[in-house]
């Protein structure tokens, strides 16, 4: 469903160059779970928001089912992100003097088949559905850390995507919260969905069924997980 | 060198309460290397900014070196801001068109005993010691996620601070990175500094002294760590 081709991304800072990303080459297949993780600065986020068509590649191509995305409009790009893609930031960007239920409820807004009755509700369900149900009317900087990272959660699932990226999901979250996570990460992907995170916890990337870990820009090993 | 008496934080929201802290009483003594665990909501945060002295109780006491803070002028809270206590944010709180070098100088140009020079050094300094002496000209937005949360742990040793206020330092580090860093830490509480961490993380947290468990606002856990 998303296929990456000899990937290269490179910084330019003037007299600096990082080569964030040296030739990476992946398929993730439809219904895939994986994790990946690797040291910090190796390329993760780099390629997340290269195949989550946020960024673009140095050189390469990113397909995604089958077509070329260089090819495609502003538009139709747009239309990728905004519906067949969820997207989870390392950093969240949420909007700042905004409710929970309205950052959520942001991606519905560009979509005409929702009406603002269903987009509150199915905004709603979603924070309940990390656990946030007591706090929708909160602003942004009124809620703790993990209550901000789940807020970027819910927003990146309200739109029911075919495909999730989340850039380390459960960074800011205790275990028993961050379980809970993953666990509706493993229903939604027992019901067909496919779904990519970064991780640099290995508990969590055992929960998934595929793991690939990647080192100065290049993937070093992929895996499918053993399941005891 | 930290006490916490009584500490009540109620967040007033209108028609909403929320009470985070509901009675805390802990004293931190000099060269303690504690953790703070908890879940996610369960005040961990809003008491780490009340002893860093960022924000106030809503009623109880905080005393560092046995003085209220309560009584203290402004100019005297900013003092111990700035330099006995070193404090990495949840959410870092870089600049965000600044340097990584800018960022780590910042506490230091309140210093008037630090030429500009030194300032440089000393800053340089501290971003090489958390692995980052290759990234001191990148902006803030041209760093990854886990070397912004390693700018936020070196702008808070910049000062050498006596003490260390820490909130969730590795929460999006590699595994090998946050040993890293948890080094760093270990050094400074082996030469006398006093260090407070918050982590969802128990093996970040066994390799601390002391750790102290907070659930609904409230202290559940306080245990020295069993060394193997
Ligand atoms: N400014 C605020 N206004 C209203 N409620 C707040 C505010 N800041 C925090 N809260 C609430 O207080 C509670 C405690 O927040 P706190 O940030 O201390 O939690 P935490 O233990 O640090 O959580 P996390 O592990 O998710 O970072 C949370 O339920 C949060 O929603
Ligand atoms: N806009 C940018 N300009 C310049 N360099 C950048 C930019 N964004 C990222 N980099 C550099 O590219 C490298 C890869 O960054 P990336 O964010 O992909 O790492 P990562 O694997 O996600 O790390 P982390 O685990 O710390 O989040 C890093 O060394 C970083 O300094
Ligand atoms: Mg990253
Ligand atoms: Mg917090």
């Amino acid at each position: 469903v998303i296929r990456a081709s000899n990937i290269i991304k490179t910084f330019d800072l003037g007299e600096v160059k990082v080569r964030a990303l040296r030739g990476v080459d992946l398929e993730i297949n439809e219904g895939d779970f994986v994790a990946i993780l690797g040291h910090s600065g190796s390329g993760k986020s780099t390629f997340m928001n290269i195949i989550g068509c946020l960024d673009v590649p140095s050189s390469g191509e990113v397909y995604i089912d089958d077509n070329n995305v260089a090819n495609y409009s502003r538009d139709k790009l747009a239309t990728i992100r905004n519906k067949k893609i969820g997207f989870v930031f390392q950093s969240y960007n949420l909007l700042s003097r905004t409710t929970a239920l309205e950052n959520v409820e942001l991606p519905l807004l560009y979509n005409p088949e929702v009406s603002a009755v269903e987009r509150a509700d199915l905004s709603k369900k979603a924070l309940e559905r990390v656990g946030l149900g007591d706090r929708l009317s909160h602003l942004t900087n009124q809620l703790s850390g993990g209550q901000q990272q789940r807020v970027a959660i819910a927003r990146a699932l309200v739109n029911e995507p075919l495909v999730i990226l989340a850039d380390e999901p459960t960074g800011n979250l205790d275990t028993r919260t961050s379980y809970e996570i993953m666990g509706i990460f493993q229903e939604l992907n027992e019901a067909g969905k496919t779904i990519v995170i970064v991780t640099h916890e290995t508990d969590i990337a055992k929960m998934c069924k595929r793991n690939i870990v990647f080192k100065d820009g290049k993937v070093i090993k992929d895996f499918m997980v053993d399941k005891p």
